[in-house]
């Protein structure tokens, strides 16, 4: 699984 | 962004400064785990490595250093500066029987077998439990100081709150990260025994105390 994960929360 | 998550995250900064005003002003770190503080400084740090690498936004960028920075304020204050006041007696949990199972889960299950992600991985789990030292304390010493179940209030508050800016962003952007949503309802649910006895208790003007 390598959904872009916008890791854009804290 | 959107005001669940705003919210939360202030909640949590709020915590952040309740906790590291608390130590510094009255001095001492009485009732305080410093093994949960040492948890989430390592929560921080395997979350926010993309401070050198990506720039989000301004709030992003800042909301990390700060977050960073404060919790190694507050582990430095307990554990140099108010050592003297740190009642380790009480702070006996285990924290070995958090980092090695949340480590294993981190590789075992995570969107990505990379380092960053593992991390990333690592420090949403180990956020979920990181309080436990903390309530397991309360629970050994019966009680709680005032300010110190406010710090959890807020500490608790967010993470409900940024189940309610996964559900917003799930309807609205169609974006949800499974990892996350599970970790923090774990956390959040870990959470509802002081709840109650936040809204029952403290919210009434009395001390936190539990039937020993």
């Amino acid at each position: 699984m390598d959904e872009d994960f916008d890791k854009d929360e804290l | 962004m959107n005001i669940f998550r705003l919210t939360g995250d202030l909640s949590h900064l709020a915590a952040i400064i309740i906790l590291l005003l608390k130590i510094w002003k009255s001095r001492s770190c009485a009732g305080i785990s410093g093994k949960s503080q040492i948890l989430f400084a390592i929560v921080f740090t395997t979350r926010y490595l993309d401070l050198l690498s990506t720039f989000i936004s301004l709030y992003n960028s800042c909301m990390k250093v700060i977050y960073i920075g404060c919790a190694y304020a507050t582990v430095y204050m307990i554990y140099m500066k108010f050592r003297a006041t740190y009642d380790g007696n009480h702070d006996s949990f285990r924290v070995e029987f958090l980092v090695v199972p949340v480590g294993g889960l981190a590789v075992l299950i995570n969107h990505d077998f990379s380092f960053m992600e593992i991390l990333w991985t690592f420090s949403i789990y180990l956020e979920s439990v990181a309080i436990l030292p903390q309530l397991f304390m309360i629970s050994k010493t019966g009680e709680a100081e005032t300010i110190t179940t406010h710090y959890l209030f807020c500490l608790g508050l967010y993470r409900a709150l940024y189940i309610f800016n996964w559900v917003w962003r799930f309807y609205f952007e169609g974006f949800f990260d499974l990892i996350a949503i599970v970790a923090g309802v774990v956390q959040t649910i870990l959470y509802c025994d002081f709840f109650y006895l936040y809204v029952t208790k403290v919210l009434k003007g009395k001390k936190l105390s539990l039937p020993a």
